[in-house]
């Protein structure tokens, strides 16, 4: 059955768009079909696998604003098994244009239920926000990874984020769980963040049984180190298995990858 | 003349907070009497220097919302020379609460004025965001810094920045000025990182002479090299000066403010 996983968080910069590319990416290697769809009118996802928001023709934007458009008219083959269904900056209408849609929550996952069984991952990277858009990728996920540095002021909105997921578990979608989260640009050396992620482990630990939305929730390991690496693939294009296979950001999302499938396959 | 500036990104976690708070407590040390505004519901700025939104009384919300409320009722004193106007959660709902109100746009700039004369610097940490919250900073401010990270991702976005800048001189603040970019989280052996500041160093000096906002806009120096003390600050409440008031990051933001004290001065 196809995993979809939502990449969540309000905060920006903190690692969403490097873990959606580099673990889709690291899957993708591993020999998995995976579909990544980038929800951001930003458009960071989609201009670090290469893909041209000028010429690139219909995007998640006319994906989710026209009934005509089929999910097969927006996806772009990236990579080997590595499909992306592209946005630009026209996304950032949307929330206005569908405003008073009753259907509004639901135009993504409209178009992805016909074919979701084709793949077995759907990596969803989400902008800053919990806006229309967020709302749409997690009424179509099944799960939600959330990508944090383990740093005081990124930790603070992590109770309101926590919040949003278990308002839209009630709402949107019964089903939506937080399965973990990511911690990016981790630098191991320092003790506050050595302290922060102790307190994100109790934090879990002590909501295990709950009925929470995140009663299985765990900090994932291992940690994405600090690497310029994962920094500069973007600005050619580039996932970090193309830029510098062996390098440590690369090191370990493969890591982490590998244990999300094999994770899986234990179920 | 009092020098107000406005610390504007819409990208989230590039550095604004960070550098409002210790480019401010670096003015004030050097005796500048300076005043500090948390423009952001995420109250980061507030929480950074120690202030409490549950017990700290009437803050920015009230300050924009109540015509009664005065800035000395929400200032307060957190250091020798630095007052801080607060905010707290609640200021995420004043866009909705003021949607329809013609003076929106000059909430703060209505309780500014009467006083401004008693400080050399307001610096205001807007959120990231180009909404209500960040246009009545633009409205109050006379120039722009915008804090950035020498990464390709981080660098996509700037062009729409500059123009709603420049939409802002034109419609709500026609003194506005860009004066200059803040380096943050600078990486100083990448060489990605380099060619990025390079782009920026010739973008702005192409600019010269031009009328736009940004002709005499230049990459402040020195960058703000990575520093984990300068995330760690703000878990105690404490500013860089505070806490490790000799280590790299420290070191960078006083000479930055000195600098900016300096050039004042030679005008
Ligand atoms: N482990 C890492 N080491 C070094 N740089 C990183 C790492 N992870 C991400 N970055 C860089 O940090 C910046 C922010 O990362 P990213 O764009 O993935 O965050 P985001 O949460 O998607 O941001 P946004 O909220 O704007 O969508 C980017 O410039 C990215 O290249
Ligand atoms: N030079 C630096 N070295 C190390 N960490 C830094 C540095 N500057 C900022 N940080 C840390 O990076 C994170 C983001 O910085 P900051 O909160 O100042 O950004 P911001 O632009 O104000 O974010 P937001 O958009 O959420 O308001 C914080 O955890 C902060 O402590
Ligand atoms: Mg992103
Ligand atoms: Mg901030």
């Amino acid at each position: 059955a196809t995993r979809v996983i939502a990449f969540l968080n309000q905060k920006g910069g903190v690692g969403k768009t490097t873990s959606t590319v580099n673990i889709g990416a690291a899957m993708a290697e591993a020999g998995q079909s995976v579909c990544l769809v980038d929800m951001d009118p930003q458009s960071h996802l989609s201009l670090h696998l290469g893909i041209d928001g000028e010429t690139v023709g219909d995007t998640v934007y006319e994906l989710m604003l026209d009934p005509e458009v089929t999910l097969d008219d927006v996806l772009v083959k990236v990579r080997p098994n590595l499909m992306c269904a592209p946005s630009r900056i026209d996304l950032a209408a949307l929330e206005s244009e569908l405003v008073s849609q009753p259907d509004r929550h639901q135009r993504l996952i409209q178009k992805f239920t016909p074919v979701m069984d084709q793949y077995d991952y759907v990596l969803l990277d989400c902008p800053p926000s919990l806006g229309l858009l967020t709302l749409n990728a997690l009424a179509l996920a099944q799960e939600v990874l959330v990508p944090m540095q383990g740093h005081f002021l990124a930790m603070q909105g992590v109770g309101k984020l926590l919040e949003t997921v278990g308002l839209v578990c009630q709402g949107v979608n019964p089903d939506l769980k937080v399965s973990g989260v990511v911690l990016c640009m981790y630098e191991k050396q320092s003790m506050h963040v050595r302290e922060v992620v102790a307190d994100l482990d109790e934090f879990f630990e002590s909501n295990r049984g709950s009925d929470a939305p995140w009663a299985d929730a765990k900090v994932l390991r291992p940690a994405i180190r600090k690497n310029i690496k994962l920094a500069e693939a973007p600005s050619f294009g580039q996932t970090i298995f193309d830029y510098a296979p062996w390098c440590p950001g690369a090191l370990d999302y493969r890591t982490l990858a590998e244990r999300m499938i094999q994770e899986r396959s234990g179920e």
